[in-house]
């Protein structure tokens, strides 16, 4: 069974793209077969990924062109990926104008999804049509948090679309966790944010906390995830740590 | 002469909603009259700013409801405000459908901004219509990048739309600078990233970058700009240091 995983957080620069990367790299070292979908118009995790020319993107699946399948391009042995180019901007309208428009990601997933153990969907800075997309789409989400109060201010939003969409169109949907990025231990704020967020949501905050290093804002110019590109950083290793919790906190839910 | 600024960049958590605040509060202490335009559906600007309730909001002048005039909030002698709330996002989809649409903002600040000496519009995370109501709104832009690799990347597609803007829209339009935020000297990447932006772009970059500091993060719950709520960290001397920058850059432009 295929487990679709949105990578969600309509507050900017949360570190979305840097999770999606390695949980994805990271379940791939453990053996699973993984499929990247780049669901943001600005096609940051494309460009992670080291791709930057391709013949078919996202935006030629949502407007019912070409199948997922034309699109993928095979990374490695175990990862693939579906690219995304500032074209996908576009489409957003388009969908407006469908009856269908919440489950075109979905519906194009069907099939394709089943020769993958994870498809990761790093989505975009917005509670957009496309990211409402990929919580249809979604079996588990996971929430990347910096430690501010305006990220924390964006929580509650993200949390009650994601009830919205449970609701009405995908009861299945799952809150894998909530995940701390970018933590600065000392920092008496970190701990605050988290205390807050443990206190007022009954919802799981993955023990597995990701720091900070300059490696981390690195990595993409090298197309690679920061586990590949500097595999003994502090970062790295929390995301090491992080995979490992998401797998045995997945299997329970 | 009023000067009307957008303060943008798509990439997520650059410092916008940050600058902006602090830009503003800067200039009022000189004895400029301020007002700010929240144009981030998420109401990050609005919330910093201490502001929860309010009765008339950015989305009622947009759909035309309401005139400028009857949203703003005075803050303080100095600074008013036009809230926003996540009703904002609901508007673009009614914006695609107006001829002028991307005329509304600086329509409605034909007469209000008069009265102001600066204007500072903080813009949400993506070039969608809003934001080029902004860009065609506004005299001055800075965009605050931070010194990633991927933030980088992002420079490319707000220029270049800030160009196809000035070409077609609004011939007036200037860029007074690109603002490097949350830096680490020590960093390599910082001072590469820096040295790219000055090697590739015939862009002013400003000389005062600002640095990272916890109080910058924790300034907006107590409803106030890091200049008020901790003048003496490094943050707000590098913002004190910006606005004059700022103002004797923008005289010159
Ligand atoms: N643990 C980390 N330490 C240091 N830098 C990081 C870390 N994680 C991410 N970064 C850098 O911070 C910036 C923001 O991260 P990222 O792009 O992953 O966030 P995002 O939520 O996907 O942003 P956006 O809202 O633009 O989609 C990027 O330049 C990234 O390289
Ligand atoms: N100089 C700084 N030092 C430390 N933290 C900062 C600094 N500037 C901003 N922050 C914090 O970093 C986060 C991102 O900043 P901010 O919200 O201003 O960026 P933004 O570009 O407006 O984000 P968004 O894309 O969500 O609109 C916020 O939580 C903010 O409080
Ligand atoms: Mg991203
Ligand atoms: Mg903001």
């Amino acid at each position: 069974m295929s487990e679709i995983i949105a990578v969600i957080n309509q507050k900017g620069g949360t570190g979305k793209t840097t999770t999606s990367h390695n949980l994805g790299y990271g379940l791939a070292r453990k053996g699973k077969k993984v499929l990247f979908i780049d669901l943001d118009p600005q096609g940051n995790l494309t460009f992670s990924c080291g791709i930057n020319e391709f013949e078919h993107s996202l935006a030629d699946v949502i407007y019912q062109d070409k199948s997922l399948n034309e699109t993928i391009i095979k990374l490695d042995e175990k990862i693939d990926l579906v690219p995304t180019d500032i074209e996908l901007a576009h489409t957003e309208l388009f969908l407006t104008q469908q009856d269908d428009r919440e489950f075109i990601i979905s519906k194009a997933l069907k099939e394709t999804a089943k020769r993958y153990d994870y498809v990761i969907i790093d989505c975009q800075t917005s509670l957009s049509v496309l990211t409402i997309n990929a919580l249809v789409a979604a079996t588990k989400i996971v929430i990347p948090l910096q430690m501010t109060i305006l990220s924390l201010k964006g929580l509650d939003l993200v949390l009650s679309t994601i009830q919205d969409v449970k609701e009405n169109l995908n009861k299945h949907l799952k809150v894998a966790g909530i995940l701390p990025v970018m933590i600065d231990r000392r920092r008496k704020l970190s701990t605050e944010v988290i205390d807050i967020i443990v206190g007022n949501f009954d919802i799981h905050v993955f023990k597995s906390q990701i720091g900070s290093s300059v490696r981390a804002a690195e990595a993409p110019s090298f197309g690679k995830s920061v586990l590949e590109y500097a595999p003994s950083c502090n970062v790295a290793k929390h995301y090491g740590l992080f995979v490992k919790e998401f797998l045995s906190i997945t299997k329970k839910l």
